[in-house]
C-alpha cells in the first residue's frame, strides 16, 4: 500500500487544486510499480492552507499555476520514486524513460510496462543487461507501435536501435548494473519507440528472492 | 495505554532525495514545512508487535481546501470509501489521521463503523465535524483494528501536536509497514511574490502498484 498526504500554504481554488492533485497523482504515484499488485488502501490526500498570503490562483493557464503545478508533481515524483526505491527486497531503483511515442499517456503505458515487468525486473537483479525482456515489455504494453523503430539504451549504452540488436560491451553493461545495485543507486533505462511527441517515465526496482521471503512471512 | 514517544519509535533510516531538480528550493519540514499545519506521530499498540510508531495525525489550524486520489481497486478499504464519502459533502478538511498494522479492508460493515468510530473520537479531540476528517488505514488486509487502543490514543495523540520538522518527522515514520526508510520531503517556490511551501511525506513498500483518481 501506498498512502500520501501533501500539505501546501498557498491559496488555490479549489477545483484547481483538485486538478493539480490528480495530475500530480498520476504523474508520480500511478507511475511507479513494484510487484503490479495494487492496493486496496492507496490514496493521496492534498492540503492547502492558503496561509503563504499569496493571491488566490484560479487561472488554470496563468504562470503561479503552472509553477505551483509542477512544484507539486516535482514533490510527489520524488516521494513516489522513494517508495520504488525502497520497493521491498529491492537492490536499486529502476527509472525508465519512454521518448518518441505518439501522445504522453502512450509513453507513460509503455515505461510502466518495462518497470514492471517480472523478467525484466529478476535480470537487473543478475545484472544481466538483457535487451530482449525490455523489448518484449514495452511490446506488450497495449500502445502501437513499429518494431523496426523500437531503441533500448541502458545508462549511456545503446544496447539496440531501429529495432536491431547492436553489439554492446555486455561485460561493461554488466559492470553498470552491478556498480549501481551495489550502492543502491539508479538503473537508467531510456526506450525509443518512434519519432512521436510522447515521452514518460515509470520508476520500479528490481526483484530479489528478498521479496518472496518478506511476503512469504506476511499474512495475509 | 499510555502513548509512546521514545527515540526508538522512530529509529529508520530517511529516503535519499530523489526530487527532480526546478524552480523551487528543496527545504526540511516534511508536512510542517507549510504554513498553517501542524503533525505528530506516535506508537499507540496498533501494530502486531514492536514499538515502532504506528499512529499519525497531520491538522490544519483552519480548515484547508481539499482532494483526494484513491485506489480504484473494487475492494477498497474502509478509510478509502470514507474518504471518498466525506470529499463528496465537503472540500474543508481540518484533519488526517493514520493508522498502520491493520489496512481495514476486506473488514466489511464493522471495519466501515470501526473507521466512523476513529473519525467520531478525532472529531471530537479537535472540536471539529466528521466531515472534516480524513482516514488512512495500512497494513494487514483482512483484520480489524485494534480499537480498544486506537480509540483511547486520539484524544491524547492530539495533545502532541506540533509544527517542528521532528514532528513531522514521527508522522513520517509512523505511517510506515515494511519500509525500510521514511519517506518525507519539502519545495519552497516564489508564487505571485510570495514564498509558498509544498511538503509531503508517503509510505510504501510492497503492495504498489497504484491506480488512483
Amino acid at each position: 500500500t501506498m498512502l500520501g498526504v501533501v500539505t501546501c500554504d498557498a491559496a488555490v481554488a479549489p477545483e484547481l487544486w483538485t486538478q493539480m492533485v490528480k495530475r500530480a497523482s498520476v504523474a508520480s504515484f500511478n507511475s511507479i510499480t513494484v510487484d503490479g499488485d495494487t492496493s486496496t488502501n492507496d490514496c493521496v490526500i492534498g492540503l492547502a492552507s492558503g496561509a503563504a498570503g499569496n493571491a488566490l490562483v484560479t487561472d488554470p493557464n496563468s504562470a503561479d499555476a503552472k509553477l505551483l503545478d509542477s512544484a507539486v508533481t516535482a514533490l510527489m515524483q520524488g516521494l513516489a520514486k522513494s517508495i520504488a526505491w525502497d520497493g521491498e527486497g529491492a537492490t536499486c531503483l529502476l527509472e525508465i524513460e519512454v521518448k518518441g511515442a505518439r501522445s504522453d499517456d502512450d509513453a507513460r503505458i509503455i515505461a510502466r510496462s518495462v518497470a514492471g515487468s517480472s523478467l525484466a525486473k529478476s535480470a537487473f537483479f543478475g545484472h544481466d543487461p538483457n535487451w530482449g525482456r525490455i523489448a518484449a515489455a514495452a511490446g506488450y504494453s497495449g500502445i502501437i507501435f513499429d518494431q523496426e523503430d523500437l531503441g533500448v539504451q541502458l545508462g549511456s549504452m545503446k544496447l539496440m536501435e531501429a529495432g536491431q540488436p547492436l553489439a554492446f560491451d555486455k561485460a561493461t553493461a554488466n559492470k553498470y548494473l552491478k556498480d549501481t545495485c551495489a550502492k543502491h543507486g539508479t538503473v537508467q533505462v531510456l526506450v525509443t519507440v518512434g519519432k512521436g511527441p510522447g515521452k514518460g517515465m515509470a520508476w520500479g526496482c528490481d526483484l530479489s528472492y528478498d521479496y518472496v521471503k518478506i511476503n512469504a512471512e506476511y499474512t495475509t | 495505554k499510555a502513548l509512546l514517544m521514545d527515540a526508538e519509535c522512530f529509529t529508520i533510516p530517511a529516503a535519499p532525495d530523489l526530487i527532480p531538480e526546478g524552480p523551487w528550493k528543496k527545504v526540511a519540514g516534511g508536512v510542517c514545512a507549510a504554513q498553517g499545519f501542524k503533525a505528530t506521530g506516535a506508537h499507540a499498540g496498533l501494530r502486531a508487535s514492536g514499538k515502532k510508531a504506528d499512529l499519525a495525525l497531520v491538522v490544519a489550524d483552519a480548515p484547508a481546501t481539499a482532494a483526494g486520489t484513491f485506489t480504484q481497486n473494487v475492494m477498497c478499504a474502509a478509510p478509502v470509501l470514507y474518504c471518498k464519502d466525506v470529499l463528496k459533502r465537503n472540500q474543508k478538511i481540518k484533519a488526517v489521521l493514520t493508522n498502520a498494522g491493520q489496512a481495514n479492508a476486506a473488514t466489511g460493515t464493522l471495519g466501515y463503523e470501526d473507521a466512523v468510530a476513529t473519525a467520531k473520537a478525532l472529531a471530537a479531540a479537535l472540536g471539529c465535524s466528521t466531515d472534516e476528517i480524513m482516514l488512512q488505514s495500512t497494513g494487514v488486509i483482512g483484520r480489524r483494528m485494534k480499537m480498544e487502543n486506537f480509540i483511547p490514543a486520539i484524544p491524547e495523540i492530539a495533545k502532541t501536536l506540533g509544527a517542528s520538522t521532528e514532528d513531522a518527522h514521527r508522522a513520517a515514520v509512523a505511517i510506515t509497514t515494511t519500509d525500510l526508510v521514511s519517506k518525507e520531503a519539502a519545495l519552497q517556490v516564489q508564487i505571485g511574490g510570495k514564498t509558498v511551501h509544498v511538503g509531503g511525506m508517503c509510505k510504501g513498500s510492497g503492495m504498489i502498484h497504484p491506480n488512483m483518481a
